[in-house]
């Protein structure tokens, strides 16, 4: 009845979700805190998305992401370190390996250096480190959007000695143990994709804001860099580690940031350090943290609703392996005991649309060609604290056209995951 | 482990209390 389609289904236009043509700024105000504008890599926001002919296709953003999930997993199972040797580096570092890259679908934009040089970074929960590329790019540097940070042409920039306790707090950052050029310490980061990027490891100043400078701040200048970075300048790493910017920014910001991430046709988001502006109607949820994996943020999902019923799934499902949030990854992924019913309750109630073949990982799909509005379940998850989270339509489809719109959800291969 | 994922989490208002342990969700953040 019409009660139910509207508590409980959103009424969507199948052109909101395909990629938008324009920009369409935020008109929320985020300027009382240390803001940044966060913007899809591949929209119409992104001066990075000008680069058309490089952009990845769904089907590549969907493998890549599952290559993100295997070694997150990876790393997750405790396994021995994967002795990978970066042999085309001059300073051969041992890498274990870290997350991968996927598609690195949001960036912000920081200033670095004296006088203040621009970058475009990916945006990343799932990793500690921050490092951009550096001229002269000794070994290599791949193409990026901003000009290449310069570090003889900054007043600020200075290299980090091997023998600090900043090199050596390099290990944890990065799961590799860092290298030493001459005096200078050097890093090394290689992702579970095999992108990788190693230089020198220095301080410089960081500007989020014109009123939020932070002088020697550490990361590293990359000299060799490979892999799915896309157009960007290299990486932020807002993980727990020692060396995140969350925590180099802590004596101002104490550990607290949000960011909203647009949807990916919308307009832009943000990322903002501090307490100041956050909204008053949070609900919150535990914050875990797993001593043997450090940089993850853990949560605690407990159930999950379609159409507004809550799903039968055993509590130990997700208790067994536990769960993280990732801003890098771009699918949410499952316990097959959890996945299986939330597929199952929305094949049920989306049964008047006729289905289409799988996407890569994605095994609920549509084709909705011939729809100009359609009705969805709607899908809320339950987390630890008694919170209810509802998921924006956008949240619920991913859609590579209009005549394969799928299930954004997929399940891990063992319950284990 | 499950991950909660990008898509699913746009157009959210993501909070992250690292030190006070406590993650924070709003509806309609970006808007």
């Amino acid at each position: 009845d019409e009660s139910t389609l509207k508590n409980h289904f959103h009424t969507i236009q199948i052109s909101s979700l395909l990629p938008a043509s324009v920009c369409s700024p935020s008109t929320k105000d985020h300027s009382k805190g240390a803001s940044l504008k966060v913007v899809h890599k591949h929209g119409p926001c992104s001066h990075l998305s000008k680069e058309k002919a490089n952009a990845a296709t769904v089907t590549q953003i969907l493998t890549r992401d599952e290559s993100r999930v295997n070694s997150i997993q990876s790393r997750l199972s405790f396994n021995l370190v994967q002795k990978n040797t970066l042999k085309n580096s001059k300073a051969s570092i041992p890498a274990k390996s870290g997350s991968s890259i996927g598609s690195g679908n949001y960036i912000v934009t920081i200033g670095l250096g004296t006088p203040k040089k621009d970058l475009s970074l990916i945006f990343d929960t799932g990793s500690d480190f921050t490092w951009t590329q550096c001229e002269p790019c000794a070994r290599y540097c791949y193409s990026q959007q901003d000009p290449t940070f310069d570090p003889s042409l900054s007043k600020t920039y200075k290299n980090i000695t091997c023998n600090s306790a900043q090199c050596s707090a390099l290990g944890s950052a990065t799961s590799a143990s860092p290298g030493c050029a001459t005096t200078t310490c050097v890093y090394g980061i290689q992702y579970g994709d095999s992108s990788y990027s190693v230089g020198f490891f220095g301080s410089e100043t960081l500007t989020l804001t014109p009123s939020d400078i932070f002088p020697n701040f550490l990361f590293g200048c990359g000299q060799n860099n490979r892999g799915l970075f896309g157009a960007s300048a290299g990486l932020i790493g807002l993980g727990r580690d020692s060396l995140s910017i969350v925590s180099q920014t802590a004596s101002k910001y104490g550990k607290f940031f949000s960011y909203c991430l647009p949807s990916r046709s919308s307009s832009d988001g943000y990322l903002a350090f501090g307490k100041e502006g956050t909204s008053g109607a949070l609900k919150f949820t535990p914050l875990l943290s797993n001593s043997q994996n450090p940089s993850f943020y853990f949560i605690d999902i407990t159930g999950i609703k379609v159409g507004g019923t809550t799903l039968s799934i055993s509590q130990s499902v997700f208790k067994t392996a536990g769960a993280i949030i990732d801003s890098g990854t771009v699918i949410t992924r499952l316990p097959p005991a959890a996945y299986t019913p939330l597929r199952t309750a929305f094949r049920q109630q989306m049964k008047q649309y006729p289905m289409a073949q799988a996407l890569s990982i994605l095994d609920t799909c549509y084709d909705l060609s011939k729809y100009s509005t359609v009705s969805i379940p709607k899908i809320s998850f339950l987390f630890g604290g008694n919170v209810e989270v509802p998921l924006a339509a956008n949240g619920i489809l991913y859609a590579g056209s209009a005549s394969q719109v799928c299930l954004a959800f997929a399940g891990n291969s063992a319950a284990s995951d | 482990v499950g991950i909660f994922g990008n898509v699913q989490q746009q157009t959210l208002n993501v909070v992250y209390d690292v030190a006070g342990g406590k993650l924070g969700f709003a509806s309609a953040g970006c808007s």
